[in-house]
């Protein structure tokens, strides 16, 4: 486990924190997509299906299931609890646009046609996407509040570790797992334009409004 | 050639 590993994780548990505290401290969810939320919490159950099965250390374990918490009480919190401030009318990405091509990419292109390993790559796969219906919602209504970008934030520099924790990996273990890579670059390119307005506005203390 | 991957990563 070298630094950018353990970075990425913390990033992305920070940002998953960052989202839950607003939603409860505003008891609102405008301006956060229900459907991307959805979305991760299908990439953790597929993703996750082998603390099962498969014990890798403790660290992994409660991560896991710190994770896979956090997604489901964040999807009750848009859809159960808060969904009165839920704003469905601009959270209108369609996932079938989403689902199907992922569905169908990762029977053709996986490392075993097993179940576990389809389900295994799916996920990777599907969260290299999962952001796009809140990117959608925001280019629609044109603005994200300043919290919203945090969690944005933080959510693409998780991104952002991994690739530097897979270069690390690939130097010193000569270990790289060419799904997940070619997934995380793809990924991480849908944050660059949303990081270019954070530095530029978001960090000089403007609100993230788009022209 | 293909193998099926070590996950230890989130």
């Amino acid at each position: 486990m070298n630094v950018f590993r353990i970075l990425g994780d913390v990033s992305h548990l920070l940002a998953m924190v960052i989202l839950l505290v607003k939603i409860w401290r505003s008891k609102s969810c405008a301006g956060i997509s229900g459907k991307s939320q959805i979305l991760f919490a299908l990439v953790f159950t597929s993703r996750y299906l082998d603390l099962l099965t498969n014990f890798i250390s403790i660290y992994n374990t409660v991560m896991k299931v710190v994770f896979l918490l956090c997604a489901y009480v964040t999807v009750y919190l848009i859809y159960g609890k808060f969904r009165k401030t839920f704003d469905s009318e601009n959270d209108s990405f369609r996932l079938e646009f989403l689902l199907v091509p992922v569905i169908g990419l990762s029977f053709l292109e996986n490392y075993s046609f097993t179940p576990t390993e389809i389900l295994w790559t799916f996920s990777i796969y599907l969260e290299s996407v999962a952001i796009l219906p809140q990117l959608f919602m925001i280019s629609k209504t044109g603005e994200a509040e300043t919290i919203t970008t945090h969690y944005l934030f933080f959510l693409g520099l998780y991104r952002a570790l991994y690739l530097a924790n897979w270069i690390w990996r690939y130097h010193t273990e000569n270990f790289y797992d060419q799904i997940a890579v070619v997934s995380g670059v793809v990924q991480t390119i849908f944050y660059c334009d949303f990081f270019y307005l954070y530095i530029t506005k978001v960090l000089k203390g403007k609100k993230l409004s788009l022209p | 050639k293909r193998k099926v991957s070590v996950k230890d990563e989130l």
